[in-house]
């Protein structure tokens, strides 16, 4: 599953009895220039060739040491590789998809993001997936500012047979209270708050959110992130951790051919896992993250 | 002096993590730096301001050469056809309210043509944003071909001699082979109804996005053709760089900024403030 930046690297590293520094040094900056090239963040970049660095160095050292005369039994280009793919996919586990549940009440998911991230469509794909592992559930529109994104979410809502709260103009707080009411009523196991696209610097909106969070206490804050976002992704997530405490990370639009490093990037520098991924635009296309499944796809 | 180079090489690498950063890319960034390199050796520079300067020019360079005006050419034809495309979620239909409005400050009468017969209420959405602007809605019901809601506001257009047709398409990955041909086909309807139609083919471009934006322009300017670029969500932290190196690789120039998601926040593209706002 190597493309064209780690051939780069075999063919480097091809023919050579040992990794040695120079030759580590050297093909570490091919790797560089693939991860910057697919969107990791250059910080994380730093970090992740520091720790490949750092035991492709103990590996030289462990086989030498073992092989003292004999061949080396593993080619040095295929040990590198195999070192930067592990680290990779060790970086982006383990796989975790799991939901908090509340016991005793309905459980509360809240989908925030920055604008066009993919929020509302997610909420339909989490629903039909609750529903799927038979699960009944709420849809709550508290995107009260985007033109039509209450009939969006309503239009989902139809599509799936599940109700949507909805109050056109009323405070998104207010909405997302009155929602769990509705939910207790008609005894519903989970309650989705769909909220509106927002920048992380904006100050109103951020305490809106936080307000939400305050008033409903939700089991799950996930933050719905476009994977063809750039450097930009350090900020954003690290912004909306620092106020929200995210749960963790749904990462849209996979079904292109974004690189997607900025998957890596928010693991990394929020420590929050990412759940699941969605592959598509209809409300079918959703998954479990499973990071074997990106590594080779980050690293080129 | 020795010292004076040891002082550059360092100096070079936090302006290199700077456009790096700003999601400039790999390859344009090392081009910058160095042109960059040379102009300092040649001259024998040795204060970071000069080599923030000439980088900062050699941006500005990139992003104004070989570009005609801005304006889009005062065509004869009536209607003028304004395509606006790109990938799901970037900002197409909230920019088509945006120009709407701008245009029809100008004193243009148009039309917008809800060609998205996809998406959950987008339709309903454009509906909104062309109450908002002063614009005329040509629509179908949802589902129908995209082609044919295209057809009908070309229609439209020349009967009430509107000056200029905006058509709202679906988000589509570059990377889905019958919605790009979709695009192709619209084009060809609309060449057919309007002479030389269309006449703008507008791209939007997140400013969040990373790398995969100049995948994105390669693909739509083969298959749809790109007249210029809207970058949006300017607003934001992210610095949209790589629309540097779209204009660098592909030579469209930028043409309008989306700073917000009101009706007004929609401003020309100014390469100055532009860099300036990459150091900043
Ligand atoms: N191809 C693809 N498109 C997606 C995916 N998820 C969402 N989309 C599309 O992305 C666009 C934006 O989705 P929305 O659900 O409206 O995004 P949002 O975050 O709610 O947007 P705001 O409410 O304006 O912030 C739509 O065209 C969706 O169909 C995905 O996984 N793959
Ligand atoms: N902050 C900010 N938000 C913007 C800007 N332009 C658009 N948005 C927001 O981005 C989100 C998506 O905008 P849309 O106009 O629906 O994007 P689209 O490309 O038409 O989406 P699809 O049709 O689903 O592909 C909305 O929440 C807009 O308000 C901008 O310049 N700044
Ligand atoms: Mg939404
Ligand atoms: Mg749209």
């Amino acid at each position: 599953t190597l493309s064209k930046g780690f051939k780069n690297i075999k063919n480097k590293l091809q023919g050579l009895e040992e990794l040695n520094e120079r030759v580590i040094d050297d093909a570490l900056q091919d790797v560089k220039r693939s991860l910057l090239e697919a969107d990791v963040a250059f910080d994380v970049v730093k970090k992740f060739l520091r720790n490949v660095k750092e035991k492709a160095m103990g590996e030289t050292v462990r086989v030498k040491v073992k092989h003292k005369d004999k061949k080396i039994k593993i080619k040095p280009e295929d040990m590198f590789i195999k070192i930067c793919e592990d680290e990779l996919v060790n970086l982006l586990g383990p796989v975790d998809a799991s939901l908090k549940i509340n016991e005793y009440e309905p459980t509360k998911i809240m989908l925030v993001g920055l604008q066009g991230s993919g929020k509302t469509t997610t909420a339909g794909k989490m629903a039909k997936l609750l529903m799927k592992n038979g699960k009944s559930v709420l849809l709550v529109a508290a995107d009260v500012y985007r033109p039509a994104a209450i009939e969006q979410l309503k239009v989902i809502g139809s599509q799936l047979g599940v109700d949507v709260v909805a109050k056109e103009g009323e405070n998104p707080v207010k909405i997302c209270k009155d929602a769990i009411e509705v939910a207790k009523e008609k005894n519903i196991d989970v309650v989705i708050f769909d909220t509106a696209g927002r920048l992380a610097i904006d100050e109103v909106l951020m305490k809106e959110l936080e307000e939400i969070k305050k008033e409903t206490n939700p089991e799950n804050i996930f933050l719905v992130c476009d994977a063809m976002i750039g450097q930009d992704a350090v900020n954003m997530s690290m912004a909306f951790d620092k106020r929200l405490d995210v749960d963790g990370f749904i990462m849209t639009k996979l079904d292109g051919d974004t690189r997607g490093g900025a998957i890596l990037s928010v693991k990394e520098v929020t420590g929050k896992p990412i759940k699941f991924v969605g592959i598509g635009e209809s409300l079918d296309k959703f998954e479990e993250f499973r990071p074997e499944g990106y590594a080779s796809r980050i690293l080129g | 002096t020795s010292v004076g180079k040891k002082i550059d090489e360092n100096v070079l690498e936090d302006l290199e993590a700077i456009l790096i950063k700003s999601d400039i890319g790999v390859a344009t960034t090392e081009e910058i730096i160095e042109r960059a390199r040379r102009e300092i050796e040649r001259d024998k520079l040795n204060d970071r301001e000069a080599l923030l300067r000439i980088i900062k020019e050699e941006i500005k360079r990139i992003l104004m050469e070989n570009s005609e005006s801005v304006e889009s050419k005062e065509i004869d034809v009536k209607p003028q056809v304004i395509f606006v495309v790109g990938v799901n979620g970037v900002g197409k239909t909230t920019t088509i309210g945006k120009l709407t409005y701008a245009l029809s400050l100008e004193g243009k009468r148009v039309i917008v043509c809800a060609s998205d017969t996809f998406r959950a209420a987008a339709i309903e959405q454009l509906e909104v944003w062309a109450k908002r602007s002063g614009a005329e809605i040509v629509k179908k019901s949802h589902g129908s071909d995209p082609a044919a809601v295209l057809y009908d506001s070309l229609e439209m257009a020349k009967k009430k001699d509107a000056d200029v047709v905006i058509v709202d398409t679906a988000g589509r990955l570059h990377t889905k082979v019958n919605l790009m041909k979709e695009l192709e086909k619209m084009s060809r309807i609309a060449s057919k109804k309007v002479e030389g139609a269309p006449h703008e083919v507008l791209l939007v471009i997140d400013a969040t996005t990373g790398q995969n934006g100049l995948i994105q322009a390669k693909s739509f300017l083969e298959k749809s053709g790109v007249t210029g670029i809207v970058v949006t969500k300017l607003d934001g932290t992210a610095k949209g760089g790589i629309i540097v190196s779209i204009k660098r690789e592909l030579n469209i120039p930028i043409k309008w900024v989306g700073i917000g998601e009101k009706m007004e926040d929609l401003i020309r593209f100014d390469a100055d403030d532009f860099v300036e706002s990459l150091f900043s």
